[in-house]
C-alpha cells in the first residue's frame, strides 16, 4: 500500500499544474510539517479601515472568515473551485485527518443590517436577509 | 483570542476575530465584494456632511438600525440570558418599530425645498418641503411614510396662542397664484408644547414614487386661534436654519413589493 501511496502523490503532483512564478511545490500531504495545513482565519472587516466611514454609519464592520493553507484556491486557468474540490474529496479519502471536509453545498449568512448614506445623502436602512453563499470551500 | 489591534495600533474588542492592517489589493477586493453584497453600483459620496454630526434624519435612523440590532440581539438574549444589559428607550414610536420589523428597507429623504413662501398680508404664509423618492430600487412598494416637524416651545407675543397646523400635498402649481393644494392633515397645538410633530403621508408617497412628476412636496400652514396666518418659525417649527439634529424630514418604509406580474395565457 505504501508503493500505492506514493504513486497516487507522484499522481496528484503530476496533475496539478505547477505555477513557476510562484515557484510554489505542492506541499507533502505526509509531512509532519502542519504549517501550511489548511485552516479557518477570522478577519474583522473595519469600514473604517476601508475609508467608508464617510457614507457607512453603522455596523463600524463585521466579522468575517476565510481559510487559507493546503486548502486555498490557488483558481488559475487549469484549477477552479470545484476541480479543487474534487482534488480535496480525494484527499480526504487518503488523510482525512489532514484536511477539512471540502464543501459546495449552498451556505446560508447571518442577516445583517446596514445603514448608510446614498448619494443625494438621503439615509437608507437595509435589512439583508436570507443571503446564500453558494462557492465551494473549506467549511 | 477576544482582543485585536485596529489600524492605528489600539486595542479594541471585536468578540474573537482578530483584525488586522489589509494589503490594497485586499482592500480592493473586499471593497468589490461588499458593494456586490449591498447591491450598489459603486461607493456613495454624499454631500460633505459636518464633521461628527449628523442631524435628524441620520438620527432618527439610527435609533432604527439599533432597534433593529437590539432585537436581533434579545433574540439572543432569550437564549443566553445571563447577557442582558440595561438599554436606552428608543426613540422611534411604538407604531414604527411596528412598521421596521415589517419593513424590508427603510429610507429617510432631504428636505429639498430651498426657501418659505411668504406672501403679502392676504395671501397665506407657508412652508414648502420637496423629497426626491426617484431613487427607490425597483420592485420596492411603500408600506407606511412619515413627514416629521420639531416644534419648539413658544415665548414672547404667541405664548399663550394655539394653532392650528395644516399639512398639504401640492397637487398643482400656478406661476402667479397659489397652488391647488390637497389637505393631509390639521392639528391643534399649544404654543408651550415641544417635540417631533408626525404626519402619515403613505398615500402621498406611494402616489410620488408611482407618478414622479406628481411630486410637488408639501406645504404647512400655520394659523391662530383668530385665524391669522403666521410664519412656521413664530409658531416654533424648525426648518432648515435651525439645529442640525431638529431638521424636518420624511421617512418611508419599504417591502419588495410581492406582486408577481403573471404571463397572459
Amino acid at each position: 500500500s505504501t508503493g500505492g501511496k506514493r504513486r497516487q502523490q507522484n499522481r496528484n503532483r503530476s496533475t496539478q499544474p505547477q505555477d513557476a512564478s510562484r515557484g510554489s511545490s505542492l506541499p507533502d500531504y505526509n509531512s509532519s510539517d502542519q504549517k501550511t495545513a489548511c485552516r479557518k482565519h477570522e478577519l474583522y472587516v473595519s469600514f473604517r479601515e476601508l475609508g467608508w466611514q464617510d457614507w457607512i454609519i453603522a455596523p463600524d464592520g463585521y466579522a468575517a472568515n476565510y481559510c487559507d493553507g493546503e486548502c486555498s484556491f490557488p483558481l488559475n486557468a487549469h484549477m477552479n473551485a470545484t476541480n479543487h474540490a474534487i482534488v480535496q474529496t480525494l484527499v480526504h479519502l487518503m488523510n482525512p485527518e489532514n484536511v477539512p471536509k471540502p464543501c459546495c453545498a449552498p451556505t446560508k449568512l447571518h442577516a445583517i443590517s446596514v445603514l448608510y448614506f446614498d448619494d443625494n445623502s438621503n439615509v437608507i436602512l437595509k435589512k439583508y436577509k436570507n443571503m446564500v453563499v453558494r462557492a465551494c470551500g473549506c467549511h | 483570542a477576544g482582543s485585536s489591534f485596529s489600524v492605528d495600533g489600539n486595542v479594541e474588542a471585536h468578540a474573537g476575530f482578530m483584525h488586522r492592517r489589509l494589503r490594497t489589493h485586499e482592500k480592493r477586493e473586499m471593497q468589490k465584494e461588499i458593494l456586490s453584497v449591498l447591491g450598489l453600483p459603486h461607493r456613495p459620496r454624499p454631500h460633505l456632511l459636518s464633521q461628527g454630526k449628523y442631524n435628524s434624519a441620520p438620527l432618527f435612523m439610527l435609533d432604527l438600525y439599533n432597534t433593529i440590532s437590539s432585537e436581533d440581539k434579545s433574540q439572543i438574549l432569550d437564549r443566553y440570558p445571563s447577557m442582558r444589559t440595561t438599554q436606552s428607550p428608543p426613540l422611534a414610536t411604538y407604531q414604527e418599530t411596528a412598521f421596521l420589523n415589517d419593513a424590508d428597507m427603510v429610507m429617510s429623504f432631504v428636505n429639498l425645498a430651498e426657501y418659505d413662501r411668504e406672501f403679502s398680508p392676504q395671501r397665506r404664509h407657508h412652508k414648502e418641503f420637496k423629497f426626491n423618492l426617484s431613487q427607490i430600487p425597483e420592485g420596492e412598494a411603500v408600506t407606511a411614510a412619515e413627514f416629521r416637524l420639531y416644534k419648539e416651545c413658544v415665548s414672547g407675543a404667541f405664548r399663550n396662542e394655539t394653532f392650528l397646523l395644516k399639512v398639504y400635498q401640492v397637487v398643482k402649481e400656478h406661476p402667479n397664484r397659489e397652488a391647488d393644494l390637497f389637505l393631509l392633515e390639521s392639528r391643534v397645538l399649544w404654543a408651550a408644547e415641544e417635540g417631533w410633530l408626525e404626519f402619515d403621508i403613505t398615500a402621498t408617497s406611494n402616489l410620488w414614487v408611482m407618478s414622479p412628476v406628481h411630486n410637488l412636496g408639501l406645504q404647512v400652514s400655520i394659523e391662530t386661534s383668530s385665524g391669522q396666518s403666521i410664519g412656521c418659525k413664530e409658531a416654533g417649527l424648525v426648518g432648515r436654519d435651525g439645529a442640525l439634529e431638529k431638521q424636518p424630514f420624511m421617512v418611508a418604509f419599504f417591502k419588495v413589493s410581492e406582486v408577481h406580474i403573471r404571463s397572459a395565457r
